[in-house]
């Protein structure tokens, strides 16, 4: 099985869904009831419940439309493609599309519709195309499969328990997505004018804003960021983060607070951590980092200290010669200090209180100053 | 000027498969599938990457089980990501 790219996945176990129009091939009880029988094979292997709405906003939309249908993928006449569904998350995703010029029918003789919405849900729910031809997320459609006898496969259900767990598990199994933490007063505000960030790291597409106990979590996919307890994913890494990066070669996220560091990978704490900075090299006059970042291209790790830097290779574990020199001579137009940073787009995104430089290594200059928490769309 | 039966059905052929490994495979925009290479190409690339992913003999060539393959009904959500 596979997940979509940055494993996106709802954060709240109670999804809604909605039928927006039916297909005059079926009388609509029979549509209904092919959607209702499709999500509760995925409801009996997870804690995901459904419940049907048949106004206003849905997590999942199903519709059934023809050719251009407004969102850049048209459908292709009768045959071929049959449906597609979008992954989890805000507006569009989530939502499934069939294709009305297929002739559906409750059983074989044509598409059979419940086989397909099956299918087409398990997108919906965060899973892409499997490898496995016995899977339910096999990408070709199965006319000798029988809907009466369908089951999800092994990989199905591993893969869906891959992001939801199974129904049996606690909600405090690490299995399960922690629940986002509702904002409160004793909680920072995404669009505060004045919020400053600890750290920032990119963790396997996503991007993670670090700030006392919590932490934003925003996907490039959507466009509001989940935000959570840095406790909730990780119980052994402090609060108050001082810098973090991600090595994307060794899929593990650094962190460090004070003189210590810590090593994760996806939501496991690595064994052996948390070590001493100055194992990475550092003098015994360096107490603390500020922000770190990783150069994808370069294999480089920059670790940012005061006014100065230093450089670390990744690839033969040491910090190169030549170092620490002022950030101001290799990053002009980045502020003498700095709080956080991360690699996007091939660009340096440096974080110095409320604002945010964007440098490019290329051109070696700040191409735009911004406010620091324009990720989220404030 | 119009084209005899044979060359017609090898061209939309090749379109199909084209289209078909831009859609699902990412295969890229521009690439010519009719441009033989002593390496195989992208087409062959993406032809051998499409036989392992849906489990056909993986030869890198456009035989009738692969043809098959890509005919039958299917999920319009691409089989690799990008």
């Amino acid at each position: 099985f596979a997940t979509f790219p940055g494993m996106p996945k709802w954060r709240k176990t109670h999804l809604t869904y909605r039928v927006m129009n039916y297909t005059l091939d079926l009388p609509r009880d029979a549509v209904d009831s092919a959607i209702e029988k499709a999500l509760s094979l995925w409801e009996e292997v997870t804690p995901l419940t459904f419940s049907r709405t048949d106004e206003g906003e849905a997590d999942i939309k199903i519709l059934f439309a023809v050719r251009d249908h407004g969102d850049f993928i048209p459908f292709d006449g009768p045959g071929k493609v049959l449906g597609h569904a979008y992954p989890p998350g805000p507006g569009i995703y989530g939502d499934a599309h069939f294709d009305d010029d297929e002739q559906w029918t409750r059983d074989t003789s044509g598409t059979n519709l419940f086989l397909v919405a099956a299918h087409e849900l398990g997108h919906s729910l965060g899973l892409f195309h499997s490898a496995d031809p016995r899977a339910l997320m096999y990408p070709v459609y199965n006319a000798h499969t029988d809907p009466a006898r369908l089951r999800l496969s092994q990989d199905d259900v591993a893969g869906i328990q891959s992001l939801y767990g199974s129904p049996s598990v606690s909600p405090d199994d690490p299995a399960v997505p922690p629940e986002p933490v509702p904002p409160g007063p004793e909680t920072p505000a995404a669009c505060d004018p004045n919020l400053s960030f600890d750290a920032i790291s990119t963790l396997r597409g996503e991007i993670l804003f670090f700030k006392d106990r919590h932490f934003w979590r925003k996907s490039l996919r959507t466009l509001e960021p989940g935000f959570y307890l840095i406790s909730s994913f990780w119980p052994s890494l402090p609060s108050g983060l001082d810098a973090a990066y991600e090595d994307t070669s060794k899929d593990i996220v650094f962190v460090f607070k004070g003189n210590q560091f810590w090593a994760v990978k996806g939501t496991e704490a690595q064994a052996g951590y948390p070590k001493s900075i100055h194992t990475l090299g550092f003098p015994s006059t360096v107490r603390k980092i500020d922000a770190a970042v990783f150069d994808k291209e370069k294999k480089k790790t920059y670790f940012f200290v005061g006014d100065k830097y230093w450089r670390f290779d990744e690839n033969s574990q040491s910090m190169e010669q030549g170092f620490p020199r002022l950030i101001v001579d290799d990053f002009p137009g980045v502020e003498l200090k700095v709080d956080a940073v991360f690699q996007e787009f091939g660009f340096f995104y440096f974080f110095r209180g409320s604002l945010q430089f964007e440098f490019d290594p290329d051109a070696r200059m700040v191409t735009r100053t911004l406010k620091n928490n324009n990720w989220f769309y404030c | 000027y119009p084209l005899n039966g044979a060359a017609r059905k090898e061209g939309s052929t090749t379109d199909f498969v084209q289209q078909y490994l831009e859609r699902y495979y990412n295969l890229a925009k521009d690439t010519k599938a009719f441009v033989r290479r002593r390496d195989g190409g992208p087409v062959v690339d993406k032809l051998r990457e499409m036989q392992k992913f849906l489990g056909l003999e993986v030869t890198g060539k456009l035989d009738s089980d692969t043809l098959d393959m890509m005919h039958k009904p299917r999920c319009g959500v691409p089989d690799v990501g990008d």
